[in-house]
């Protein structure tokens, strides 16, 4: 599956 | 000060199930609109956003921004001591480290105070944009518990597509594979059972099924869950309280590069 991101790089 | 009032301890238990296994500890930021948190988990993957409107308290006062740093474990201690049916009441002073919390049963004739040991807790809040999503899902909130449920046999990932036709979630690991669709209910007699389906755009996204099994401990919150879903940004799943608020998770996808 590919990689899981992080919700910081989302929302600042 | 804040001082807020709920006819039954039920939603005050129910709500810390929906959140404890996400967040450790989190700021309560209380001001006279209400009573909001901002939590993420600890590896960052998912934040947790949660109302209640001052309106759904019966009183409620609170006249400055009161952050109120609660370790949840330790609440979830103090709240196994309440009634589900008790009246509960919940106080902290402007300056205190304490949250006080009290009990009355029905008919009064019980009345029990605890104290939770406030802390100091450095959060950092994150700005959630305005999103218009692609995809709308509305849906049994027992029916998206029980897909997650099932599909988590079969891989510790979800795919999510969503066409005008409808809703599915697929599962991929090395037993096999697994999915279901849910179509768009036309005319359904149970409202509560109904999927309805608002699309822009056709949407397919890949998630983590362990934060999904997160979130669905709200179910007994709602009847309902609304999946806002749009390509590569996080989902927001939306459990509404009646006439107090919600609980918002948002869950970042998984991305190839």
């Amino acid at each position: 599956p590919p990689p899981q991101r992080s919700i910081t790089s989302f929302f600042k | 000060m804040l001082e807020a009032r709920l006819p039954q301890a039920k939603l005050l238990k129910s709500l810390l199930e929906a959140i404890k296994e996400l967040v450790v500890e989190c700021n309560f930021d209380c001001n006279d609109s209400g009573i909001a948190v901002q939590a993420m988990d600890s590896s960052h993957v998912a934040l947790v956003a949660l109302l209640l409107r001052a309106d759904g308290f019966d009183p409620y006062r609170c006249d400055r921004n009161l952050p109120l740093g609660i370790n949840l474990t330790s609440l979830n201690k103090i709240l196994k001591c309440a009634g589900n049916e008790d009246i509960l009441t919940i106080k902290a002073s402007d300056d205190g480290d304490v949250l006080n919390l009290v009990f009355e049963s029905k008919d009064s004739d019980r009345i029990s105070e605890y104290e939770l040991k406030l802390m100091d807790i450095d959060s950092e809040h994150l700005g959630i944009p305005d999103t218009q999503y692609d995809a709308v899902v509305s849906m049994s909130s027992g029916e998206f518990q029980r897909i997650c449920r099932d599909l988590s046999q079969i891989s510790d990932s979800i795919v999510i597509d969503v066409t005008k036709e409808g809703i599915k979630f697929s599962a991929s690991g090395e037993v096999g594979n697994g999915s279901v669709t849910l179509k768009q209910s036309g005319s359904v007699d149970r409202e509560d059972e109904a999927t309805t389906i608002e699309l822009q755009q056709a949407v397919s996204l890949t998630f983590s099924l362990k934060y999904f099994q997160y979130f669905t401990k709200a179910t007994p919150l709602s009847s309902r869950v609304v999946l806002s879903m749009s390509n590569d940004v996080p989902i927001l799943v939306e459990y509404k309280l009646d006439n107090l608020g919600y609980v918002r998770y948002y869950l970042a996808p998984k991305i190839g590069d």
